[in-house]
């Protein structure tokens, strides 16, 4: 009176590919910076000194310009717009002031 | 300045949105 045990719950052999192929995957692509909190760099520079204005009506577009002068004005606008719709930051009295959500 | 607190709002529910 034997049992015909089978062993169907054995062990499955995961392999565990394990992504350690490219260690620091560089940034190669020139508009393509790495995402650290979801934000790309340019995201984050344009967030930090939204929130570091002091001034009620948040900070104007003019000013985010003349303090990030090494980026295209282009850029500064998708990052404004990006983080506006991400609600990370809101434009108070008109288009071009700006608040942060985050520092309240 | 009810503009301004009705884009706070809004931005404020897309964060929200996106933290869920």
């Amino acid at each position: 009176n034997k049992a015909h045990s089978q062993p169907s719950g054995g062990r499955a052999p995961i392999g565990y590919p394990g992504m350690t192929g490219m260690s620091d995957a560089g940034n190669f692509g020139g508009n393509n910076f790495m995402p650290i909190n979801g934000l790309t760099a340019i995201q984050n520079q344009v967030l930090n000194l939204i929130k570091a204005c002091p001034r009620p009506e948040g900070l104007n577009f003019q000013d985010l310009k003349s303090q990030l002068q090494h980026m295209s004005v282009s850029a500064v606008k998708q990052a404004v717009d990006f983080l506006s719709n991400e609600g990370h930051i809101y434009s108070t009295v008109d288009d071009d002031h700006f608040k942060s959500t985050d520092a309240d | 300045l009810v503009r301004i607190q009705r884009n706070k709002a809004a931005a404020l529910l897309r964060l929200a949105a996106r933290n869920v």
